[in-house]
């Protein structure tokens, strides 16, 4: 997190708002609650109390606007700038302004004013933005859902610096965004993807190019925007240049940035039992055109050939695979050997041998 | 702007449209400042380190140069609050 230049911020605990004008993309009553849940945001984390006045000069004036708007700092149309704020102080500090250009929703269809409204807020309140992508204050717009929304720790370590902690937070657990040297690290999932290695956990993923050194987090939401905002297991086909996600029950094949059409699907559509709540990894083994599927203490063999899972499956994982334990988080493929990942160690397991042979952090995947 | 002139193909991608953008992107985001003329023709370390600012920013690979991953993210809708506060 971060704050503006000389750490501004309200000398008053209780401040006002009103809302100027509308937007004609929502009802006026829709307006009103995503503006009153976005401070609710910040105030069920801190002692500030947020009051709406209907008339006269509020701390923050809250207005629609469209290209030059009257502080010299304009909009451009559709897309591109979605709104800004002025950090505290008097006449315009505080105040946040929203380009009536976009398309403004209460879900995912245009941008979503609760989310916008709760990152302008933060600005009003006296955050900067900060560089944790998984941050409300996070710059970049990232539809996350909006129905039981929780404030990223990063913010609420910032606006805590600024006003301290409120006297009761109804939501405490406040998501933490993975650190990949975390000597504790565990994974969701791995894939490859044209040549890229993607790392899933929670809510993000890493990129990790052979090339570079540094891998890069992002949001699964701002990369597949119709994803579930974390996925069990994933692996990639590249015969077929596609890319499947499991979450559940369902899974979903990629194209690049697309979902292919007629996705979700099922696993029991993979052959799985109905009964099978969930895929925990998956990698695909180019040699033999099949792919494995690990659940729970058992693993599967799926021919891509034939679309089928193969008879005499499922089989123990401990049986086959001696050393690596009875589950594996994530799991992939590279120069004839598999790599587990089982909570906070990986298993280097050579194909050709059959055996494991290197023990090493999960996080040593990215050279920690 | 600087681009990338490891690859070729890097250089026919960027439009001079395209690099208006960028250039418009970093005055309004990283306070990046033009000559009164409205030309850049201030160094091109001073577009290039602008650039590396907001390249190690959002955790990308810092180069100085407008590469497709950088100029893909300038066109990501976002807060149009500078993301330096100087």
């Amino acid at each position: 997190y971060n704050f503006f230049p000389r750490k501004l911020k309200w000398s008053k605990n209780n401040l006002t708002y009103r809302i100027v004008n509308y937007t004609p993309d929502l009802k006026r009553a829709e307006v009103d609650r995503a503006i009153k849940k976005a401070f609710k945001v910040w105030s069920d984390v801190t002692p500030l109390n947020f009051t709406r006045i209907r008339s006269g000069t509020a701390d923050i004036m809250i207005s629609f606007g469209i290209k030059e708007h009257g502080d010299f700092y304009p909009f451009d149309g559709p897309s591109g700038l979605l709104a800004h704020a002025f950090p505290p102080g008097p006449n315009t500090g505080g105040d946040a302004h929203f380009d009536d250009d976009e398309l403004w929703s209460t879900d995912s269809k245009g941008y979503n004013l609760f989310l916008v409204a709760a990152h302008e807020f933060g600005h009003s309140l006296g955050l900067e933005h900060s560089r944790d992508p998984g941050a409300l204050m996070f710059p970049v717009y990232t539809y996350t859902g909006n129905t039981g929304f929780l404030l990223p720790d990063d913010d609420v370590q910032g606006i805590q610096e600024l006003y301290g902690a409120g006297d009761y937070d109804p939501n405490p657990k406040h998501p933490k965004t993975p650190e990949k040297c975390d000597a504790n690290l565990t994974l969701d999932g791995i894939t490859d993807l044209r040549g890229e290695m993607m790392i899933f956990k929670d809510r993000f993923f890493w990129r990790l190019h052979p090339q570079m050194v540094d891998a890069e987090l992002v949001q699964i939401k701002s990369f597949w925007p119709e994803l579930p905002s974390k996925v069990d297991a994933a692996y990639e086909n590249p015969i077929k240049d596609h890319v499947f996600m499991f979450r559940g029950r369902k899974f979903w094949a990629l194209n690049g940035y697309d979902i292919i059409e007629g996705y979700p699907k099922k696993i029991y559509e993979l052959g799985f039992p109905k009964n099978l709540k969930a895929i925990d990894g998956a990698v695909h083994i180019s040699d033999t055109g099949k792919t494995l599927f690990f659940t729970g203490n058992k693993y599967w063999s799926y021919d891509e050939d034939t679309q089928a899972l193969e008879k005499g499956y499922p089989r123990l994982i401990e049986e086959d695979f001696p050393g690596i334990g009875d589950k594996v988080d994530a799991v992939y493929q590279k120069n004839g050997y598999m790599y587990f990942f089982n909570g906070p160690l990986q298993f280097e397991y050579s194909i050709w041998s059959k055996r494991v042979m290197r023990v090493l952090n999960t996080n040593s995947i990215f050279w920690c | 702007l600087p681009i990338s002139h490891e690859d070729s193909e890097d250089i026919d991608e960027f439009t001079k449209q395209d690099l208006q953008f960028a250039e418009r992107y970093l005055k309004t985001h990283y306070n990046l400042h033009s000559n009164p003329a409205g030309i850049m023709r201030k160094s091109a370390d001073t577009v290039a380190s602008k650039l590396r600012e907001m390249q190690s920013f959002f955790g990308l690979e810092v180069t100085g140069k407008l590469d497709e991953e950088t100029y893909e993210l300038m066109q990501q809708p976002r807060c149009g609050v500078p993301d330096v506060g100087e």
